[in-house]
């Protein structure tokens, strides 16, 4: 059910950082989601239509005041569960950070779908996991860059702020890691399989007891989504261990004045343990002047061609920096 | 060299949503469209 793989691997709902690349000469910005949950780039084209309103919101790639913009003219549509993104492909300079993708293909979105884009603080997508994904087979931006020699090392590694109170939400290091933004060791786990950054997940503990992927599971690591994901009757678990009730849609919430007493959830992923607390897994929000406490777990089936799976999104990301490896096709973590 | 890119934290727009108190309405949005695209493909549309 392509809505379930939207609401869970695409939801740009839960989707909270941001950053700016730069498209064509002379540069045009744009703000982009960095999703390792992805492999294509797409931003809205000049050429959208009028009635596009998520596309008139935001801004636009002009291709005609691009010197450096090359023709590619190929159809393409991602699928969403509310609809499709529709573009085509074109090919121009993409930089980030100051390096640059030369003659870089990149999607042009005509028509964007649903509620998500109208709203969305950003203008497009960036994706960073596997070419092996990325619709019709599109080579994403840092694979070039490692193509084209622009990056020291095939690594990238994302580093989020948990501190509220500062300007700065995070930081992505492209080439390498940025031994500031974490505290050694690094450990690294196999990518099991190249498509979404999929690695082996040992298990899920509640203090001391196994409360989910009782027999090993695969996960993936997502920037693209801000949640916790897991096959719904293993999440169950953990929102009874944690004394959470459902909210809606698969979202559970907890008692904000609870947050003192309740347990640790840890996750063990190549014989290392990850300890979140309360308040690393817990989403204070403010709604009509009282505060609600939103479970940063969320259980999801997904079909059986897909399996199971766990996805870790910034909730995980937040507390510990990840580093992603071409080179070694391995994920790493650390304490941020 | 290494190269960074600083990212900014923003409201997820279901927490804005929320604290709109709207998310309810966005609930009944997205399920009423899951419905319209399972009735698609039920009826043989690709």
């Amino acid at each position: 059910d392509p809505n379930e793989i939207d609401e869970l691997l695409r939801n740009y709902m839960d989707a909270q950082y941001f950053g700016v690349i730069s498209i064509g000469t002379p540069a045009q910005n744009f703000t982009v989601i960095f999703d390792t949950g992805s492999s294509n780039l797409w931003i809205p084209s000049k050429k959208c239509p009028f009635y596009d309103i998520a596309c008139m919101l935001h801004h636009r790639y002009n291709s005609g005041k691009s010197s450096t913009y090359k023709e590619d003219g190929r159809k393409m549509a991602i699928q969403y569960g509310t609809g499709s993104m529709k573009g085509f492909i074109s090919k121009d300079t993409v930089c980030v950070a100051g390096i640059c993708a030369e003659e870089q293909p990149f999607a042009e979105a005509t028509s964007e779908p649903g509620l998500t884009f109208i709203a969305a603080k950003f203008d497009g997508i960036l994706g960073m996991a596997y070419p092996e994904i990325a619709v019709l087979g599109v080579k994403p931006v840092f694979n070039t860059l490692i193509d084209q020699k622009k990056v020291p090392s095939p690594v990238f590694a994302f580093w989020l702020n948990r501190n509220p109170d500062s300007e700065l939400g995070g930081e992505i290091t492209f080439g390498g890691m940025d031994p500031k933004r974490y505290i050694e060791p690094i450990t690294w786990t196999p990518v099991t399989r190249k498509g979404y950054w999929q690695f082996k997940m040992d298990k899920v503990l509640g203090g001391s007891s196994s409360i989910g992927c009782p027999n090993g599971c695969q996960a993936i690591a997502d920037t693209g989504t801000s949640l916790i994901a897991g096959p719904k009757a293993q999440v169950e678990q953990i929102q009874k261990f944690i004394g959470a009730e459902p909210l809606m849609k698969g979202e559970y919430m907890v008692q904000c004045d609870k947050l003192p007493t309740m347990p640790d959830v840890s996750f063990v992923i190549a014989g290392q343990t990850y300890t979140l607390k309360p308040h690393d897994y817990v989403m204070n929000i403010t709604t009509a002047g009282k505060s609600i406490c939103i479970s940063g777990f969320m259980g999801i089936d997904l079909p059986p061609r897909v399996g199971e799976l766990w996805i870790l999104g910034d909730v995980f990301i937040g507390r510990y920096y990840t580093a992603f490896d071409f080179g070694q096709d391995r994920v790493g973590f650390a304490q941020a | 060299s290494v190269m960074q890119i600083p990212l900014r934290k923003v409201k997820t727009l279901k927490q804005t949503m929320m604290e709109a108190g709207n998310y309810e309405e966005l609930a009944y949005q997205r399920a009423y469209a899951h419905k319209s695209f399972l009735q698609k493909t039920s009826m043989g549309s690709n």
